[in-house]
């Protein structure tokens, strides 16, 4: 399983599989794909971003990242299988490898490793960090209640113990801090997804205030645009709009802070399922998940690769 | 490791802005152990919460003694995980 070739994509693996993987990825596709270690978290594993790219310096980009929440294991799939079919199709899909011309990809397959470890050995239900703080027995922050947008505003728990605690302060979170420096030392980002999972949405800044930000009107079409193209493959219907007017408000949230950092494509999936599995979505639903996923990330890369700004 | 046996997933079909109230108060009862996977923030949205076994009743109660309707969507989570856990060892074992 551990070979690119043999790897089975229909299965959910843990942290040290995965990682081995990406290595074979690499090793097939050299050229292409190089690993990056951007940090490591705050249990000391190490964050690895994969890199697509053909050559240039420094060219405009675009960030995808998923499992920032650790219990939602068909994001971390999903981005096994993108990370694959980026590698695969790239000088087959026409599109894809014009896309690969002009800009780079990056996409962190596990934005909370200690997170998704602990789902494999102690707790599938866990969503947040692992850092410990002083005064309390419990333990983990809520990564995507951590950035530095709104921070400790609505929609977010200063309660320690609770499942979307924000956290001490802006960036406290190694992980966050992580992707914070890199995001901002690269400084050519002009798109940024984040990947997460449950009830089918797709959403654009702002979480952390029910104002419309002064892209929201081409952010929702390029959005509805890409819900459409992933709809034609199952016929999923996927809810598009403000992070705040779909689904809640919720402050301290990545792409807010990418957004407010100038990134204007700034978007979050949340990809199936409906309820029927929660967060136990059947493996034999990761392939379908992730290729519908697809159609919509193709759409808004090439949105993103055909308007400059 | 945690189990989560008889925990279920209920579905929360909020249809006015009391019921919303009554149900954030909910949220801020530690003492209930409930997971939110969809807050309660508008009648026009579903709220979707896990409830330990332990706090079944109390909730359940809590819901039908205020007429607010709901839906049993995951029967038990343990089951569940014991079926992903299954699928897991029979794919390590091909």
């Amino acid at each position: 399983e551990r070979g690119s070739k043999s790897f089975n994509f229909a299965a959910y693996h843990t942290l040290e599989t995965i990682y081995q993987w990406m290595d074979s990825l690499v090793a097939d596709h050299p050229s292409l794909v190089t690993k990056l270690q951007i940090g490591s978290s705050y249990e000391n594993r190490p964050m690895y971003v994969l890199k697509f790219s053909t050559g240039g310096d420094n060219r405009p980009a675009i960030w995808i990242d998923a499992g920032i929440h650790a219990r939602e294991w068909v994001s971390q799939a999903t981005g096994v299988w993108t990370a694959n079919k980026i590698a695969t199709d790239y000088g087959r899909d026409t599109s894809l490898t014009s896309l690969l011309n002009k800009m780079d990809v990056f996409l962190m397959i596990v934005t909370n490793p200690d997170g998704y470890v602990f789902t494999h050995t102690s707790n599938r239900m866990w969503r947040k960090t692992r850092s410990r703080l002083p005064g309390t027995t419990c333990r983990g922050v809520d990564p995507n209640r951590n950035w530095d947008a709104g921070f400790g505003g609505p929609g977010a728990s200063r309660n320690p113990c609770s499942d979307s605690y924000h956290g001490p302060s802006p960036h406290s979170e190694v992980e966050v801090d992580n992707v914070v420096n890199f995001v901002q030392s690269h400084g050519n980002f002009k798109s940024f997804i984040s990947i997460h999972a449950y009830s089918q949405l797709l959403m654009y800044p702002y979480g952390y205030s029910c104002n419309d930000v002064p892209d929201a009107p081409e952010l929702d079409s390029v959005g509805r645009s890409a819900v459409k193209a992933l709809s034609t493959l199952f016929g999923t219907s996927y809810k598009v709009g403000s992070i705040c007017k779909i689904i809640y408000q919720a402050s301290g949230g990545s792409i807010d802070w990418s957004y407010n950092l100038g990134i204007k494509y700034s978007f979050a999936f949340e990809l199936r399922d409906t309820g029927r599995y929660g967060f136990l979505l059947p493996a034999n639903q990761i392939v379908p998940t992730a290729s519908e996923t697809w159609l919509a990330l193709k759409n808004i890369m090439e949105y993103v690769r055909d308007h400059p700004y | 490791r945690q189990l989560f046996v008889g925990d279920q997933v209920l579905r929360v079909a909020v249809e006015t802005e009391e019921q919303l109230r009554l149900l954030a108060s909910l949220e801020e009862d530690e003492i209930l152990q409930l997971d939110f996977w969809l807050h309660p923030v508008s009648s026009d949205l579903p709220v979707d919460i896990r409830v330990p076994f332990a706090s079944l009743q109390t909730v359940k109660v809590f819901l039908e003694s205020n007429d607010i309707p709901y839906t049993v969507m995951i029967k038990d989570v343990q089951d569940l995980l014991d079926e992903e856990e299954a699928e897991m060892e029979a794919d390590s074992v091909r």
